[in-house]
């Protein structure tokens, strides 16, 4: 057994902890904690891995996921591929107490949060757009691409599945190597 | 990708996560993060987890539901975590992951899968004991 309470959390994020146990401390829920930590870490763009102006998709913008739940009340709010807002806890706390849905996605979640009053701005930033500038310059490799054609592993797209007659019969397995992370 | 857990000091339980998901990523492609039971799990009656790593995978085996569980079933964190991990590598066994997992008395863990590139995860504690946030490592298996 440990005392509580206890905040714990991935990566070396110490100032998500940090926020996260500030919160705690100033009478904040456990929620208001998660929420707080995980913000703290969107402000900072922790690692690159977290918030705005990290990991530009293929047409370099960058997009969100976050989640928050309640173990009382096993509630859930979440938002997937959310667009042009930072805050994206903030927006999937929102889902949960405005909503009785689990999880919003893309264009509308973005509306949604707007309807919320979060602001509607460009997530990305002169790294992010270095970083796809690069990736279009080396052929776009890596990419998530499979089956298509032109040769993934070697073209940019489009791509398109090969005709019928010389589409490979054996299902594509996947080996989960070489695999980027979220 | 942060993942974070958090037991109130009445027991109460959240969890949750954010990230901006996987470079060069096909556009609407979102991964494990925002999926309850996949990025984050809580429930007050066992405790709660979480989860980052390569989310296309990972988000198939809903790790921080399954640690849960195991939790659930009498399983000590650090134990829960490990059978999580080793349940997604016995079919990619090259699976780049790691799973955070806390029970409501306090005790927590963490566990990973071991890449020659990745041998050990660190993660931050902050408890009464610890009186500041401390990084802790656990060796990955």
């Amino acid at each position: 057994c440990g005392p509580l309470p206890l905040v714990l959390n991935t990566w070396p994020f110490q100032n998500a902890t940090e926020a996260a146990w500030e919160t705690l401390v100033a009478g904040g829920s456990a929620l208001d904690a998660v929420e707080s930590g995980c913000a703290a870490c969107e402000r900072e763009q922790c690692d690159n891995t977290v918030g705005f102006g990290g990991s530009p998709d293929e047409s370099g913008e960058t997009t969100l996921d976050a989640m928050i739940m309640d173990g009382t009340t096993m509630n859930v709010g979440a938002v997937g591929a959310l667009r042009r807002i930072k805050n994206a806890i903030g927006v999937a706390r929102k889902v949960l107490e405005h909503t009785a849905h689990t999880l919003l996605v893309g264009d509308s979640a973005t509306k949604f949060a707007k309807s919320m009053g979060f602001i509607s701005e460009d997530l990305s930033t002169n790294a992010s757009r270095a970083l796809h500038a690069d990736w279009l310059a080396q052929n776009c490799q890596p990419n998530y691409w499979r089956n298509v054609i032109p040769d993934a592993s070697k073209y940019c797209g489009p791509y398109k599945p090969p005709s019928i007659l010389k589409q490979d019969r054996s299902t594509y397995r996947e080996t989960g190597n070489n695999y980027g992370h979220d | 990708t942060i993942g974070m857990v958090v037991i109130h000091k009445m027991g109460y339980t959240a969890a949750g996560t954010s990230t901006n998901g996987l470079k060069f990523k096909i556009p609407g492609r979102v991964g494990d993060s925002p999926i309850p039971g996949a990025g984050a799990y809580a429930e007050d009656a066992v405790g709660a987890a979480a989860a980052t790593g390569n989310g296309d995978i990972m988000m198939r085996f809903l790790p921080s539901y399954q640690a849960v569980e195991y939790m659930r079933g009498g399983e000590d964190p650090a134990v829960a975590c490990q059978k999580v991990v080793s349940r997604i590598r016995k079919y990619f066994p090259n699976f780049f992951g790691a799973v955070i997992c806390a029970n409501v008395t306090g005790s927590y863990g963490a566990a990973c899968n071991k890449l020659p590139t990745f041998t050990q995860f660190r993660f931050m504690v902050y408890n009464p004991l610890t009186n500041r946030p401390t990084e802790e490592k656990v060796d990955c298996i």
